[in-house]
């Protein structure tokens, strides 16, 4: 699976994500990354921006909608480094809807918009997390402002 | 700046000899992206962009070196969705479509076009199979044949993984079907006959 999160000029985000599914699987199996709320998410509500896509074990992602899920809860929170492990766990890691035969992995890639002082309205700051609960994860990211991309695979 | 990206190649276990493989195919499709953004386009033009990117690496399980299905077949599924319309568009479980993500945007394009002329239809959020497929050729997308999508690499896994699964498979309906259904069960059969009977056996969970 294959995933990305943007952000424009205008503000605008934007999520998508791509996948061939499991291997072997049966003919007609449709996974997390065609499923509304699980595979990918996204949503402005004036600057209050969030935009999420997922990836790993399919029918755990779909039971626990996990993209919709997590942006429900991280869009609430004022610090991401702090809540981001708390709230992929209750979404995911010991969610009743998971189980060792639908598969315990998951890795989440997204980026939020971080609350504005009041009354400053010159710029929105955002920022990207990653959690995984795999042994590695494959990401990479750039600005309009960066020369070049960053890429990295974390474990 | 004028906007940012940030892409995913999946979580799993991406194997240390193809981490260089992995990052720098990722930091080509953060540069699709953000030329995109450079040049003004949005934030949906540049996630396509960087997705398909993506997609037509085989290294990448989506698109073209996609895992195959049992029957050695490549379906795929992709979605897309934007925060301002809230609009979502998803395709599942479709062949032969070079770029999946791309026909999961003409979906939000369909959607915008019926919502702006009103012409009283619905827009599907989500099309799957062949009606997908048929989407695809009227909305002039690539479409290819059956194998352009089925690496080298996939094929030998999917020999590799199916042979051992179908043996595990035997074993299991030897010790478990009536007597009367045991002599059916013959896994060389079953990649030669194409009976959907016999498929339909085997193909559960």
């Amino acid at each position: 699976t294959v995933g990305a999160v943007c952000v424009d000029c205008y503000g605008n985000v934007v999520a998508g994500v791509s996948s061939g599914g499991i291997l072997i699987k049966q003919p007609g199996r449709v996974g997390q990354a065609a499923m509304y709320g699980a595979g990918c998410w996204a949503d402005k509500k004036n600057d209050d921006c969030i935009a999420i896509s997922t990836t790993g074990s399919g029918e755990s992602l779909t039971k626990t909608l996990l993209a919709y899920s997590l942006a429900l809860k991280l869009q609430k929170s004022h610090s991401i480094i702090t809540d981001l492990d708390e709230v992929f766990n209750d979404c995911f890691m010991n969610s009743r809807f998971v189980n060792d035969v639908t598969g315990r992995f998951a890795g989440v890639l997204g980026v939020k918009s971080t609350p504005l002082e009041k009354n400053d309205t010159t710029d929105t700051e955002f920022e990207i997390f990653v959690t995984f609960s795999s042994d590695s994860m494959s990401i990479g990211y750039q600005t309009t402002a960066d020369e070049e991309a960053s890429a990295e695979i974390l474990r | 700046s004028r906007g940012f990206i940030a892409i995913h190649c999946g979580a799993g276990y991406h194997s240390k000899k193809k981490s260089e493989n992995y990052n720098a195919l990722a930091r080509k499709a953060c540069r699709a992206a953000i030329e995109a953004l450079r040049s003004g386009k949005s934030a949906r033009e540049a996630v396509v962009l960087a997705i398909t990117c993506l997609e037509d690496d085989t290294i990448t399980n989506a698109g073209n070196g996609s895992n195959l299905t049992f029957a050695g077949d490549v379906e795929c599924d992709a979605s897309i969705m934007c925060g301002r319309t809230l609009n979502f568009g998803a395709i599942g479980a479709v062949s032969h479509v070079k770029n999946p993500i791309k026909l999961a945007h003409e979906l939000l394009v369909y959607q915008e076009e019926v919502e702006s002329n009103l012409m009283g239809r619905i827009p599907p959020n989500m099309l799957c199979g062949k009606g997908a497929k048929k989407f695809a050729k009227e909305r002039n997308l690539e479409v290819v044949g059956s194998q352009e999508l089925i690496s080298d690499d996939m094929f030998r896994q999917h020999c590799k993984y199916t042979k051992a699964y179908t043996k595990e498979l035997k074993k299991f309906q030897e010790n478990s079907l009536p007597p009367s259904k045991k002599q059916r069960v013959d896994s060389e059969n079953i990649f030669k006959t194409n009976d959907s009977n016999q498929d339909k056996s085997i193909l559960h969970d």
